[in-house]
């Protein structure tokens, strides 16, 4: 299985259009490997985006530089991963 | 599980767990479900649809969930939904209704290669598993893979992104499976695709800003449903149409379903705003399939009782 530590889920709440605009340009950016689980919509929509490891530093300065808000929503997806695949094997064992 | 009354509806499943769970749902009512077989996907698992009927040559009602594998609360929810079914036929007077009325499809496993994928090997998996000559990368978008303006703006022709619209309109065999039934049947008249996770019921269109004809009536009904839903827990649901309501998206499964006239298309993006995306945790299955039910309930009902 891939995985994903040190993997995190920003929530971003662009303020005004520009804001949406800087955002969007982060999805032409692929060496960032940036996959958006809810693409930019409109100001004050949220945008949720799972950052790999490497560009979490280079994503957080670019928003931070834009005074783009956000927050993180997963602090590590591969910890909830692994919360999922043990509730899954638990209740596989109380059903056996 | 030996019978669908032990059968796990609280946890996540694997693509052979659905698969049995399909098999004894039909075992135990031979006279309401039957399972149809609409095609393969590029690896060659079978393309699994339910059929709830009470008679011959009715009108129908499709379901599906699951064409994004990672969204898993819906393939989760599409299996609670088919054991409410067979639980309500009989008992619950709007239901029986319905089926003695109208077929109702449910594909719980839209995409089967994806599904397993993200069971297997990368949990966060959304696409199919068809190559694409001349690329690394694999899988196409399979909500972006329709001949709703295919190709335009709001899908990729870049194989390496999660949009990727494919080489073609209806080039993965998951979604020209669907083509074929829906074509074949010639007389659904509602259609539903489930996703998940922001919270909306929308309805065409997605790839043009042009209102459909029937915008006014889409969208009224999408309140009735979105209000039943909300009763149930306060789940906030937003409606409307896909490209007012997210954004510009072509190539989508309910633009061209209602191209082919099924009025009644809508897709759903289930529960859970701002906290787990798609690894929605499992004791948030039944809820979320519950209150989904609910305004999946109001979509039918209007369908069956407008017919056009």
């Amino acid at each position: 299985m891939e995985n994903f530590g040190g993997q995190q889920v920003l929530r971003i709440l662009p303020e005004n259009e520009e804001q949406v605009t800087l955002v969007r340009d982060l999805e032409n950016l692929e060496h960032l490997q940036l996959d958006f689980w809810q693409s930019p919509r409109a100001a004050e929509k949220p945008i949720d985006i799972r950052v790999p490891f490497p560009s979490l530093q280079a994503v957080k300065v670019y928003l931070e530089s834009n005074n783009i808000p956000y927050s993180i929503m997963i602090k590590d997806l591969q910890n909830l991963l692994d919360e999922e695949q043990s509730s899954m094997k638990a209740a596989r064992a109380m059903d056996n | 599980a030996r019978s669908t009354n032990s059968f796990n509806y609280a946890i996540y499943h694997t693509f052979d767990e659905i698969n049995s769970f399909i098999d004894t749902l039909v075992a135990e009512n031979p006279n309401l479900v039957s399972k149809i077989v609409i095609g393969k996907s590029t690896e060659g698992r079978p393309l699994n649809v339910l059929k709830f009927s009470t008679g011959s040559n009715r009108p129908a009602f499709w379901i599906d969930t699951g064409i994004h594998s990672r969204e898993w609360v819906t393939q989760a929810s599409g299996v609670w939904f088919a054991k409410k079914i067979v639980q309500d036929y009989g008992t619950d007077p709007s239901l029986t209704a319905t089926l003695n009325k109208l077929d109702i499809y449910l594909e719980i496993v839209t995409n089967p290669d994806g599904y397993v994928f993200s069971h297997t090997s990368n949990r966060m998996w959304r696409k199919t598993r068809s190559a694409n000559p001349g690329s690394t990368c694999v899988g196409t978008d399979p909500n972006r893979n329709w001949d709703a303006g295919f190709g335009g703006p709001g899908s990729s022709s870049n194989p390496c992104t999660e949009t990727y619209r494919g080489r073609a309109a209806h080039s993965e065999p998951e979604v020209k499976a669907i083509v074929d039934f829906v074509k074949g049947h010639g007389n659904i008249k509602g259609f539903v695709s489930i996703h998940s996770y922001s919270q909306m019921l929308l309805f065409p269109y997605g790839y043009t800003s042009a209102l459909t004809p029937d915008h006014q009536e889409l969208n009224n009904l999408a309140r009735v449903a979105v209000n039943a839903l909300t009763s149930l827990y306060g789940t906030v649901y937003e409606y409307g149409s896909i490209i007012t309501t997210i954004y510009q998206a072509s190539g989508g499964t309910v633009d061209w379903t209602y191209n082919q006239g099924i009025k009644y298309s809508y897709t759903f993006e289930l529960r859970d705003t701002g906290r787990y995306g798609f690894a929605l945790p499992a004791s948030q299955i039944i809820p979320t399939a519950q209150e989904t039910w609910l305004a999946l309930t109001k979509l039918i009902e209007y369908t069956r009782d407008n017919p056009y």
